[in-house]
């Protein structure tokens, strides 16, 4: 049975994305770093 | 980040928890392939090890900077982070970098456009005083991985960081591979003398050849030359592009009979690995029938002198380029790798060159696909490159597809996709496809493959994955394919594609040397990943832990020695299972289960400055607990010391006087008696 032409698939969803963009919207420091405890960040 | 504490042993011990997706976990693997080969940081899977870096799937993709002796230490690969470079990034966070324009001095080349930065994300764009970070002495690095892209933060379009040289405006933010400059530090930060996987690579620039030698007991020589007259007319390392630079080595099968040969061997090698890649460039100016064939010439205690095995020649027919050549070694004693030039019985003008050659403890790629004017010919294809029909080593037959976005006149990026196509071995093989990942590479060709920055997507087969029609996406391509016709008249079926449209953008392809001499490399290898679907064996204690070791773990950190106290016993080896005892006992705080006299207990997480103690770890204490315990113990003890004493003066002293008062009411008899 003939199917239908199926599409490409995009795991970008069309989108460069680079690692601040894929971590919008966490609260992380400088995009990407984790702190242990607040003296941590303190220091 | 300035601080010893902050480094990590060699190699560092990694968890890949089960979260993990398995795409992700493969290229993990393959991240720590680049920092093998180009540097000297290698990792291990945790055996036990009182610091680890665990990595997961939490969202979003993080790290934190340096080894925090915190034991389990964290690091995320969430959905959309499973791309080489932003593990590579991740990782270089973890041991011990932050990001590139951070740095003390950065001010001096970069512009922080602040009023175009997010409302109350101005402090993402703080610096580091020169007490608190480094630059180890490397300049400021535009092309680092770690570095920010221009629109980073950003609450419009404008950029949010403005290069003071404008040319490198949209270089910043790159994400393919280490830079050169990443790699200085790094390899600083470590001490690093040697990488662990690298062998040696040679463009012939200089008389030395690299410590080749002719070989003997052939009929001519290789030459060391800048061109040839009927091809190449120039080398691969530099393409002409360097007057009075650029050798190579050529075989004439110009002069000579027919089976005159000549033996070119490299300089010995001491392999560590077991399995080796063998790349060069090579140029076919001869007859088709002249060969180029490559021996190993291996050094035994059985054969001192060396024994040549055959590995392969080189099939490509003569051609007005330079080709690429993979061979897969696999050499455990000591060698030399083998060129062989053959005259064939033919009429030729010219023979075999060969330049750029690397050699590397790593796995070649399964696939070249070469692409020659790959500007003129994407235009030709309408932006649509399919690569020739292809199999994994397990059978499945699969193209690659590069997609260019745009048109000529507005700037375009690449795209690529990997699509299973109906093959030979249809019919035996598993359907719907299941955890094979496709590696497909743009390779940057530079001559040294430490500095390359090649561009590197891979994508996973989910067996589970359907479309949007209920069909399974990894499924037969005669079930779910196009029916379609190779330029020789064979039927055939094509199923979707998978991808990304975002491969490489026009400025990074026109970039380096992805497209040397016009020419672009695509190396593909489609890999059987289903045993990462299983967990990573955890560290359990063997029968010798029954018995309590006090004890000192200690650790090798390159240029320093960290000893690491463990309360209770040491672990020593791997096993691929946690003890039944400990299924249902959990240890908080990170603690780790034990076994001792078959029942299960747990082992605590300790840093130099606090500790969990308790049945379960439950209860955490600092080293200023037991400062304050030690010194109100002091106090206590001498307050109690000084009260006895006083009460003891105060008695003795009432006792003398006591004594006193008798004597002078009552004075002795036997002295009066005397006088």
């Amino acid at each position: 049975v003939p199917v239908p032409e199926l599409k490409d698939v995009d795991v970008d969803g069309g989108k460069n994305l680079d690692i601040l963009d894929v971590n919008e919207g966490l609260d992380l420091f400088e995009g990407d770093i984790k702190f242990n405890e607040v003296s941590e960040l303190n220091s | 980040i300035i601080g010893e504490q902050y480094r990590w042993p060699i190699p560092v011990p990694y968890f890949l928890e089960d979260s993990l997706e398995i795409n992700a976990k493969a290229l993990v693997l393959e991240a720590f392939e680049r920092y093998r080969l180009k540097s000297c940081i290698d990792f291990k899977p945790w055996e036990g090890e009182t610091n680890y870096i665990s990595v997961f799937k939490d969202s979003g993709c993080y790290s934190y900077v340096g080894n925090l002796r915190r034991g389990k230490q964290q690091l995320s690969l969430g959905t959309n982070c499973d791309r080489i470079a932003t593990i590579q990034h991740e990782f270089l966070h973890a041991l011990g970098f932050w990001h590139e324009q951070s740095r003390a001095d950065r001010d001096d080349y970069v512009i922080i456009m602040w009023d175009r930065i997010l409302s109350g994300r101005e402090h993402n764009f703080n610096t580091y005083d020169d007490t608190r970070s480094s630059a180890l002495n490397v300049p400021y690095d535009y092309t680092s991985v770690m570095h920010y892209s221009k629109t980073a933060f950003q609450n419009g379009s404008e950029p949010t960081i403005v290069t003071r040289i404008p040319a490198f405006s949209d270089v910043i933010g790159q994400r393919m591979d280490f830079s050169d400059y990443d790699l200085e530090k790094l390899n600083r930060l470590y001490n690093c003398s040697s990488s662990l996987t690298f062998l040696d690579t040679c463009t012939f620039e200089y008389n030395n050849i690299c410590g080749m030698v002719q070989g003997t007991g052939d009929n001519a020589d290789w030459q060391h030359v800048l061109n040839i007259p009927n091809g190449p007319s120039s080398d691969h390392s530099n393409m002409g592009n360097c007057k009075d630079s650029g050798y190579f080595m050529h075989f004439s099968t110009a002069t000579g009979n027919t089976g005159h040969k000549a033996f070119l061997e490299s300089r010995l090698f001491y392999p560590k690995r077991g399995f080796q890649c063998l790349e060069f460039f090579y140029y076919n100016s001869g007859h088709e029938t002249d060969q180029l064939n490559i021996w190993i010439r291996e050094y035994t205690d059985a054969y001192p002198n060396g024994t040549l095995t055959f590995i392969s020649t080189v099939d490509g027919h003569p051609a007005d380029y330079w080709q690429l050549y993979h061979v897969s070694l696999n050499v455990s004693n000591k060698f030399r790798v083998v060129f062989e030039g053959v005259k064939g019985n033919g009429i030729s003008t010219g023979g075999f060159s060969i330049d750029d050659i690397n050699l590397s403890e790593t796995r070649c790629p399964h696939h070249v696909w070469h692409i020659r004017n790959f500007t003129e010919e994407s235009a030709k294809q309408n932006g649509s490159l399919y690569s020739p029909p292809l199999y994994s080593k397990d059978g499945y037959a699969f193209q690659v597809l590069i997609r260019v976005t745009g048109d000529a006149e507005k700037p375009y990026d690449l795209g690529i996709y990997f699509l299973l196509i109906s093959g030979a071995n249809d019919d035996t093989l598993q359907w719907p496809c299941s955890l094979r990942q496709a590696t497909m590479v743009l390779m940057d060709q530079n001559p040294d493959i430490r500095k390359r920055m090649s561009n590197l997507r891979s994508i996973t087969t989910d067996p589970e994955y359907k479309t949007s029609n209920d069909l399974y996406f990894w499924d037969r391509p005669d079930r779910v394919g196009t029916p379609l016709t190779f330029p020789n008249g064979t039927q055939y079926f094509r199923g979707p594609g998978l991808g990304t449209s975002a491969y490489i953008t026009h400025d990074r392809l026109h970039s380096r040397d992805f497209l040397k001499g016009g020419d672009a490399f695509i190396l593909l290898s489609v890999d059987d990943v289903t045993y990462l679907n299983s967990s990573q064996p955890t560290p359990k204690p063997t029968a010798a832990l029954t018995t309590q070791s006090s004890g000192s773990n200690t650790t090798r950190v390159p240029g320093i020695t960290t000893t690491a106290l463990i309360s209770g016993p040491s672990i020593t080896t791997v096993e691929p299972n946690v003890p039944n005892h400990c299924k249902d006992y959990e240890c908080k705080n990170d603690g780790v289960c034990t076994v001792e006299d078959e029942k299960p207990i747990c082992r605590c997480k300790v840093t130099s400055d606090w500790w969990y103690v308790g049945e379960r770890c439950e209860k955490r204490v600092s080293s200023q607990d037991t400062v304050i315990i030690a010194v109100s113990s002091s106090v206590t003890i001498f307050v109690v010391m000084l009260a006895i004493t006083l009460v003891s003066v105060y008695c003795l002293k009432k006792k003398h006087k006591k004594q006193l008062t008798r004597v002078v009411e009552n004075p002795p008899l036997e002295k009066t008696s005397a006088f």
